[in-house]
Parts: structure tokens; sequence; C-alpha cells
């Protein structure tokens, strides 16, 4: 069995400005990054990456 | 045969040119039409391991009736070619119930212990300590782990892992497609489905008639498709403003704003709204999720964690997020071993598999449980009406895809649900970090 997960997450690792679906502004600060390596064994709850 | 052979006279003959031409033509022609049947097999492909030919008039065939649902044939080595004609599903579904029997009561512990040395199982995590409990294969690999044996990343900002596994793949999507393992591409369109569903697929739309308690939530139809255009003008009424959609708060293609209401939503025809509804649900141009990613500040992930058989196979919420609708695509149950998925391009395009759509804090998120040959079974806790691997449910398929034709309108391939009434202000199903949802079943 496997699970894939598709999402949406900042790019960059600069900070921007988003607007949100009521029109607010979100500072973003840094972008995506993956914290594990491909093949790596991981338990739930680990985390496989951060904005 | 020595006389014959030494002693004829060899003469050559030029073989006519209209002959050749001819032969060189009829080849040409076989190898044409080879290519327009791998063409036209490829556009006719559908995304639930399925194909669904389209002939004279669309969907039905020479006869005028609509054509059945026809299984893909997938190309690869001798062991898919094997594999893709054994009854996948049957034989998981024998698996099941094979799992179900029980276990004398002296043969559980050895049993048990024999599976986790091979599988490698942390008997230490499971939360039942006496193994004398499962009854059998099944409710053992269904196992839970004791509190606090999965502790989650303090950072409130990580993605956690769904469940344990192996990271297969990861990586950012590029124009909408997903990279396998060992570069083999698949549309993100053949994994989740497009943004429009069949009307079929509409019509059995999850509603639950009581506000806050998705657990009892019912299918329902047409009548009920009103009732949640209703239940959203109330919501609306209560607002002062007109939220067109329940899906305002979704990832699909129309990014939609708060519109001022012209009108008392009860003055409101019903058959309007359900044009407005519908039009709203139109697809785009672009790709459905391709809107997500606003200016190019943001951009698509993914991720792919493999569960081999001795993991702890329930599955949890790896971040906040609302679950807006679900998909069930009724394909194949191929295995999904590393081996395969390198082998078997599009497997996960062909696998019967849950897509549960909706967003998080940065926008578009999916979560896709897909099952194998030995676990076909996947269950959501707060979806009841789920039922995956079951005869049931590959007879409705093929009703729908029937339907569909009937209708003149193409089938998608699954039947999607939404979780709309689980929270009035959410338009879903809100998880928390960590939260279990679900898990795998054998069979």
């Amino acid at each position: 069995s496997t699970i894939v997960l598709v999402f949406e997450a900042p790019r960059g690792s600069r900070p921007s400005l988003d607007e949100g679906w009521m029109g607010e502004k979100t500072k973003i600060k840094g972008g995506w990054n993956w914290s594990v390596q491909k093949g790596q064994k991981v338990k739930m709850g680990e985390a496989l990456g951060y904005v | 045969l020595r006389r014959a052979l030494g002693d004829t006279k060899i003469k050559w003959y030029p073989i006519p040119v209209g002959l050749g031409i001819g032969f060189l033509g009829l080849a040409q022609l076989y190898r044409i039409n080879n290519r327009e049947n791998a063409r036209r097999r490829e556009e006719d492909l559908e995304t639930d391991g399925y194909v669904y030919s389209k002939g004279e008039g669309e969907n039905t065939g020479r006869d005028g009736r609509p054509r059945r649902r026809e299984r893909i044939r997938p190309t690869g080595p001798w062991q898919v070619q094997v594999m893709s004609t054994l009854p996948l599903k049957a034989m998981s579904r024998i698996w099941g119930r094979f799992n179900e029997l029980e276990i004398p009561y002296y043969l559980r512990v050895p049993g048990f212990k024999l599976y986790s040395w091979i599988f490698g199982v942390n008997l230490s995590e499971v939360a039942e300590p006496d193994l004398h409990v499962y009854p059998n294969l099944a409710s053992f690999f269904y196992r839970k782990l004791k509190p606090g044996a999965r502790p989650l990343d303090p950072n409130q900002n990580a993605l956690l892992s769904p469940a344990d596994g192996r990271v297969l793949q990861f990586g950012a999507i590029v124009n909408g497609d997903v990279e396998q393992v060992k570069g083999m591409t698949y549309s993100l369109d053949s994994l989740l489905g497009t943004s429009k569903s069949s009307a079929s697929a509409n019509d059995s739309s999850l509603f639950s008639p009581s506000e806050g308690t998705p657990q009892q939530s019912t299918f329902t139809s047409k009548e009920n498709q009103e009732e949640i255009i209703k239940h959203d003008e109330e919501f609306a009424n209560v607002n002062g403003i007109s939220y067109t959609l329940p899906n305002l708060f979704s990832g699909d293609s129309q990014q939609k704003q708060p519109v001022k209401k012209s009108g008392d939503a009860s003055t409101t025809p019903k058959a309007a709204s359900e044009a407005e509804v519908r039009a709203d649900l139109a697809l785009g141009e672009r790709p459905w999720y391709s809107s997500l990613t606003r200016e190019n500040r943001t951009a698509l992930y993914y991720v792919v964690v493999y569960l081999a058989p001795g993991d702890y196979h329930r599955f949890h919420s790896p971040t906040a997020w609302v679950a807006e609708k679900r998909r069930h695509f009724a394909g194949e149950l191929y295995s999904v071993s590393p081996y395969l998925q390198r082998t078997l391009p599009g497997l996960f395009t062909l696998n019967e598999r849950v897509v549960l759509i909706g967003r998080w804090r940065w926008g578009f998120f999916s979560y896709t449980p897909v099952g194998a040959t030995n676990v076909g079974s996947i269950k959501i806790n707060f979806d009841r009406e789920l039922r995956t691997n079951s005869l049931t449910t590959d007879t409705e398929a093929d009703r729908a895809a029937e339907e569909a034709a009937k209708r003149g309108e193409p089938y998608t391939g699954f039947v999607e649900a939404t979780y709309d009434a689980a929270s009035p202000l959410l338009h879903g199903h809100a998880l928390r970090r960590g939260e279990e949802m679900g898990g795998f079943q054998l069979g």
C-alpha cells in the first residue's frame, strides 16, 4: 500500500506576501524544504518537510 | 536430394516492381494501423484502470448499445503481462476472507511472532501486549500502537509522515506531471481526476442531514443535492453575503470571491441556483490545480510513502487540514511494490484509490491512499459510506459508466462525495495534526 500526498506550499526562501481567499495579506517567511531522502524509512509523525 | 541440390540450375527472376510496391504498402498500412490503435487506446484511457472505448456516437458501439468497461492491459515485462491476466480484485477479496479465519488460540502467539520476525514488526510497540487477543491475521495487521509510540515532530510548520513506511519519491510537480520512481511520470489529472465529475458522481454526494455529525453521513441523490444548495443559501443568509458555492474555500480552478447578494435566497429559483452551481463547477481552460499556485509564489509538491507488509497500517493526518471531498476510483489492485512501481508506468493511476481533496494553510492539499493486491480495503474513519474492493462498487462503476454513456456524457472513472455538511463554516471535515484518519486492511 502507498500514500501519495500532493500539496501546495510556498516556493523560494525569501519572504513574500500571499493573498488569502478573503483578500487578506499574509507574510510568507521562507519556502518549502524537504527533510527526508529518497528511500529513507520514516515513522508516522516524523517530519517530511517544513515551510 | 543431393542430386537435386547439385544438378538443379538456379535461375533468378526479378520480382515485378508492382508486387514489391504492394508488399511495402501493406507493411506500411499494418504499421499505421497498429500505431493508430495504440493512440486511440491511449486516448480512451480513463483514470480507474479500465478503458471506456469510444465508438460510434462517442459512448456507444456499432450496435448502438453503450460499451462496457474493458480492463486495461498494461505493457511491460512478462511479470506485468502475467499479472494483468489475473483476477487481482477477486484474489484480493479471497485473501481478505482467508485472513479473517480464526486462528486456533495456541497457534496465535507463535504465528504472529513468526510473521513479526519475517516482516520486521516491533512487537514492543503494539498496543495490546497479549497477542492472543488478535483472533486472526487481519486484526493483527490492523493493530494499534501504544500511546506515545509515535511522537509528532514539534515543528508546527512541518508536514508529518502520514504512516510508517519508506519515502519512495518526492519533489515538485512540473507541468502537472508527477514523477514516479525511475523517472516514470504520470499526469496529476490521471491521479486525482479532473475538476469536473460526471453527473452520476455528483448524484452520489455525501450529505449529512444533521449539522456537525459527519459520522452519520448518508448517500443522497438529486433531491438532497438541492438540499445542499439550500443549506448553503441559508449559510449565505446568516452572513449577509452570498458565497456562490460550497467550494468557496476549495482548491478548484476558480478562486471565488464573496459576492454581494442581490436578492433574498428564498426568492432565487432553485433551478437557477442549480444552474449557477453547475456553472461554477464547470472546468476552466487551465488545469484545475494550476490556478492554485498563486502568481508563482507557491508550487505543488508531492511525496510517495510506501508501506511494507510489516508496517503499522493505519494512516494519520500529516497536518491540520480540511478534507472537502473524496473521489473513489474503483480501479485494479496491482501490487505497489517498489519493483512494480519501476516497471509498470502509471501504476497509481491504474489502482483502486481514494483521493481526499481539500486545503491546508498554504492552499491545495490532497491525500491519496492507493490500494494493493494484499491490502485492497481502504478505510476512512470519517466516511462510513465508503466501500473499497467490493463487488458492489465494481457493479456501481459499471452501471455509472453505462448511465453516463446513455446520457451521452463521458464517464470520469470515479465517484465523488463531498463533506460539505460536516462543518457549515469549513465546508469540509477538519482533521487535526496527527489524527488517525483510517487505514489499509487485508483483502
